[in-house]
């Protein structure tokens, strides 16, 4: 599964998630990439891209509930993708990313590892797939 | 405040001793793509028109489990599926199981722009693909040797399998895991 998020100087977000889905997977089976607020969400808090084991992304509608825990509970952008991976999904199952209007990026995943990157206005890139890289 | 980007390529049980020839390509891929997401945004396109974009980059490399590079279904198919979303107006489009579309998300993002709908799916998503000209091709295009030999494999362990990670269970078999060995990358 592929996917990004931005967000402009402005604060403006944009989320977006493409897929093949699973390997053998029955024919017609919908994953959590189209479901809105499963594999992708975004809103005036964040936006996010999930990627992973798409029926346990859609049981804990995990990009929705990163914006949620941010308007409900205040959480900043990493403490809520942190916990919505770390605490709330099974692990092995999960990744995404996240990016606020204040052009803050979260990148959290309880699998072995992730391919991702991102880049921020003041200079900072990252290109990383395991933790603690 | 600036403006920031984040882009991912799958996440799974990516072994830390994968290859060099199936790691380098990707790394590349990553670095290349998010380069092109970066010029957009300090080029002021608007965060949709970026993430799109960057998709698009994504799906059109076989690395990657999405457009060209997609897996297969147990028939040997390809079915993708894409989601695009605005923040601030909450407008969305989303497409499954089309089987001829170069890029999946262009099409979501047709469907957001125009129509008053939020997700198409298979028949209906391919007709209104073509209705809005974008690009089809025939449904090979899809399918790399690699994926071939990943679903051979998958199959053959009669399991399903995520971005990376080797085949894992469906909820309803019952026997023990397969040893280690058979895990392909994607």
């Amino acid at each position: 599964t592929v996917g990004c998020v931005a967000v402009d100087s402005f604060g403006n977000l944009a989320a977006a998630t493409s897929t093949g889905g699973l390997v053998n997977k029955m024919v017609g089976r919908i994953g959590d990439t189209p479901i809105i607020g499963a594999g992708t969400y975004a809103n005036k808090f964040c936006a996010i891209s999930a990627t992973g084991r798409g029926e346990a992304i859609i049981r804990e509608t995990v990009a929705r509930d990163v914006a949620a825990v941010m308007e409900y509970k205040g959480l900043g952008l990493k403490e809520a993708a942190d916990y919505i991976v770390h605490e709330v999904a099974p692990k092995g199952t999960t990744g995404l990313i996240a990016v606020s209007p204040k052009g803050e990026v979260a990148m959290p995943f309880n699998t072995t590892g992730m391919f991702r990157a991102c880049a921020t206005e003041d200079g900072f890139t990252e290109v990383a797939i395991w933790h603690s890289e | 405040m600036g403006w920031a980007i984040a882009l991912h390529g799958g996440a799974g049980d990516i072994p830390k001793n994968i290859p060099a020839e199936r790691l380098e390509p990707r790394e590349a891929a990553l670095r290349r793509i998010l380069d092109i997401g970066v010029a957009a945004l300090n080029a002021k396109r608007p965060p949709l028109d970026v993430v799109e974009l960057v998709v698009c980059e994504l799906e059109n490399s076989p690395y990657f489990n999405a457009g060209r590079g997609s897996v297969l279904t147990t028939n040997g198919t390809v079915e993708m599926e894409a989601c695009i979303m605005d923040g601030n107006t909450k407008r969305c489009g989303a497409v499954s199981g089309v089987t001829t579309v170069v890029n999946p998300i262009s099409l979501a993002r047709q469907i957001m722009e125009k129509t008053p709908h939020i997700y198409l799916a298979f028949d209906g998503a391919e007709a209104f693909a073509r209705e809005q000209g974008l690009e089809t091709v025939d449904r090979s295009h899809f399918i790399t040797p690699e994926n071939i030999e990943r679903l051979k494999q998958a199959k053959e362990a009669n399991r399903v399998q995520q971005d990376y990670t080797q085949p894992i269970k469906t909820e309803d078999q019952k026997e023990p895991p397969i040893p280690d060995g058979i895990s392909k990358l994607g």
